[in-house]
């Protein structure tokens, strides 16, 4: 359906966005390496049935291996940052101050808790969704303590929230027409499109009305 | 309705 097909374009767009101003302008700044180290995660986790051979079309494994590389390209990227511009790096590391064990252990029990069978890869697989309903509060939380924004941080989050948000009408359309509903991912949506209201409504009042308010 | 895994989902 074409909340799906437009809800995976924008997460598309968010990641083509983050390379594209990373690699051409060659700055890091506002970038929360957290976050993307626990996006890379996040695929690392869930993308696992890559190897079972459990077949879903070729649409779906070709944006799950996208995903996979580009997640892990973009941390690589970051780091190298370390040896090309160590000041800017130094700079976002004093800034990415966000504590993600208290994410990474929510996640690892919201995964044991609830699952669809107790197995490895059914558990990892509901760790990476809970894990990708908050992995966007280390950037949000950077975005509010320095109080300003790159137009890079503010699209890419906007193209992330927006992929989200889509992929609920996704859902409620798939209730409808095929009666089918996967609680978990619903519930982690619902969780992770909240996490993004606030800054929806920050974007609404400074790019869309063109004021400039303050950041979440 | 079904309740139950949706894993063609990314």
């Amino acid at each position: 359906n074409l909340f799906r097909i437009f809800g995976d374009l924008s997460h598309l767009a968010s990641i083509g966005i983050l390379l594209h101003t990373v690699r051409s302008t060659q700055s890091i700044d506002g970038i929360s390496f957290k976050t993307q180290a626990l996006y890379a995660l996040v695929f690392m986790t869930r993308y696992l049935d890559l190897f079972t051979w459990h077949w879903v079309s070729l649409y779906n494994f070709l944006m799950k291996v996208f995903f996979l590389a580009s997640s892990v390209y973009i941390v690589v990227l970051l780091q190298q940052f370390r040896t090309k511009n160590p000041i800017a790096y130094k700079e976002m590391v004093l800034q990415d101050t966000f504590k993600i064990h208290f994410l990474l252990l929510g996640s690892l029990v919201a995964g044991l808790c609830f699952h669809h069978r107790f197995t490895l890869l059914e558990i990892l697989w509901s760790f990476s969704v809970w894990l990708e309903s908050v992995a966007i509060l280390p950037q949000l939380f950077m975005l509010s303590k320095s109080g300003r924004a790159q137009s890079l941080t503010v699209h890419y989050i906007f193209a992330l929230g927006l992929y989200r948000f889509l992929y609920i009408f996704n859902w409620i359309w798939r209730y409808v027409s095929e009666a089918r509903v996967d609680k978990i991912a619903v519930v982690a949506g619902i969780v992770q499109t909240a996490m993004y209201s606030d800054f929806f409504y920050i974007y609404y009042k400074k790019v869309i009305r063109g004021n400039a308010g303050n950041l979440p | 309705h079904v309740i139950g895994p949706v894993k063609d989902e990314l």
